[in-house]
């Protein structure tokens, strides 16, 4: 039965120019993933991979990948990234522009900021259904803590820790700020 | 599918076993967490590491995140603890004041403190709804589940000081980094406690320039690498509490366990009570699902009392 399994299995899944992204916002950008889920085959390869579009000055909030390492490859354009390991320190604040790849490890907290009016990358990760935690913004690590518990952690006053829970309304990519889309005009 | 990860090659050929005690110690304001070298090749062979963490009254165990898949068990003491999963919603809602009677509200009473809260709270205006993700209580001899990559935070809320011990499974497929155990803090500027076994495998290879740069630039949080500009437009919020996030404030040296003063208030079923039944002590607050599952004595046609399982959908003598 082979034939009707492996040799006849759907290996292709276009996501480069997907027309249904599965995170959207129009002034931040769009992200569409392809899991096993999607496309069954990536399960015996336990790999997935993520497309992004990226608007002028618009962030990927600061995020970790759960149980996947990732290869960011720059499509187009250019973006400011940087990375943490689990010491806090910065392992990697520059530049990734058209052409260049950048590893990050499993767990490590990265953030994009985009440089270009469209910047565009694949990230390909190891594991077929590869999962982020994001840092920051509405159902983030920071806004499933209770605020006391969060003002505890950073000693800081409950108004505080409540700014820290629900300012930022976006989930995954913010739009750049009033004054730069301003400037950028 | 998923296989754990093998370990390397003459990692097990152990001619004897030892038993071990922590060796290293670092000590919090709120209390002390011990680890075992999981350099050593009974752990290395094992694809585990251990730490043990003492938490005392009103402490709390600042939130964090691991490479790989843990179990704690509760040694001694009971206390809180929060797990935040990725993308779940907050199901435990402030209910209006008025509607508070049936929820628990865990508030040690420290007048100035409550004085200051309360404060803060007129001043904007009205008392702001909180919600968050699902808070457990947790008692002595508990084990708890922790998902790789999932951030954990524990709470002591009790006088005996709480010991819980932690296995980490570096050995788990669900790692993807090398087999060193390795904590992501949210929180503080204090040493990751297996930091320190990084920079002895680190020199082992004769990589010293590098080791000596590393410790140099120890003891952070996760958002203590990012710029500011960075966390300032992520979390739209301004730069002071940005410096807060990463341990910047100056009497920021209380470590990974912290204490509170005031005590902790959150959301929080109320407490059942334990309930006595021929010597033995049933707990009510079991899942549902255990419920069910739990046998039931029942008389056979023999006459004799038989323990059977009562199934879903079987009518079986039980309270509703």
């Amino acid at each position: 039965g082979l034939e009707e399994t492996i040799c006849t299995a759907r290996l292709r899944q276009n996501i480069g120019s997907s027309s249904s992204p599965d995170i959207y916002n129009p002034e931040a950008g769009r992200i569409k993933t392809v899991t096993s889920f999607d496309l069954p085959a990536l399960r015996w390869l336990r790999l997935s991979a993520e497309h992004g579009t990226l608007h002028r000055n618009a962030m990927f909030v600061p995020h970790y990948n759960l149980n996947a390492n990732s290869a960011i490859y720059a499509l187009r354009g250019r973006a400011r990234l940087q990375v943490v390991n689990c010491n806090g320190n910065t392992v990697f604040d520059g530049e990734l522009e058209a052409g260049r790849v950048l590893i990050v490890p499993q767990n490590f907290a990265v953030a994009a900021k985009s440089m270009s009016d469209r910047f565009q990358y694949v990230s390909f990760k190891t594991n077929d259904n590869a999962a982020i935690a994001r840092l920051a913004g509405t159902q983030s690590t920071l806004s499933g803590v209770p605020m006391d518990v969060l003002a505890a952690t950073y000693n800081m006053d409950r108004n505080e820790a409540r700014q820290l829970k629900n300012n930022n309304l976006y989930k995954f990519l913010v739009p750049p700020r009033e004054s730069e889309r301003r400037a950028a005009a | 599918p998923h296989q754990k990860q093998q370990p390397q090659q003459n990692e097990c050929q152990l001619e004897q076993l030892n038993a071990l005690e922590p060796d290293n110690r670092i000590e919090s304001e709120g209390g002390i967490i011990e680890t075992w070298n999981p350099n050593n090749r009974q752990f290395r062979c094992a694809g585990v590491a251990l730490s043990r963490c003492t938490l005392q009254r009103n402490s709390l165990r600042r939130p964090f995140y691991s490479n790989a898949p843990q179990e704690i068990f509760i040694q001694q003491g009971s206390g809180y603890f929060g797990m935040v999963f990725p993308g779940c919603p907050e199901t435990f809602e402030e209910p209006q004041e008025s509607e508070q009677r049936e929820s628990r509200r865990i508030r040690e009473s420290v007048q100035g403190e409550s004085r200051r809260i309360r404060e803060s709270e007129q001043g904007e205006g009205r008392r702001f709804r909180d919600s968050h993700q699902k808070v457990n209580r947790f008692r002595e001899g508990d084990l708890i589940a922790v998902p790789t990559g999932t951030v954990f935070w524990m709470y002591n809320d009790q006088d005996t000081p709480v010991i819980a011990v932690s296995l980490i499974d570096t050995g788990s497929f669900q790692n993807q980094l090398d087999e060193m155990p390795r904590r992501f803090y949210l929180a503080g500027n204090q040493e990751q406690e297996f930091l320190q076994y990084q920079q002895q495998q680190v020199r082992g290879r004769g990589e010293q320039r590098r080791g000596r740069e590393q410790q140099e630039n120890e003891g952070g949080n996760i958002f203590s690498g990012f710029k500011r500009d960075f966390l300032e437009d992520a979390l739209n919020v301004n730069r002071h509490i940005v410096d807060r996030l990463q341990g910047r404030n100056e009497d920021e040296e209380k470590g990974a366990i912290v204490k509170v003063r005031g005590g902790l208030s959150f959301v929080t079923p109320p407490e059942r009570q334990s309930r006595h039944q021929g010597g033995s002590i049933i707990e009510e607050d079991e899942d549902e699902e255990d419920e069910w599952r739990r046998p039931h004595h029942q008389k056979s046609r023999r006459g004799e009392e038989e323990e059977r399982p009562c199934r879903r959908g079987q009518k079986c003598e039980r309270s509703n």
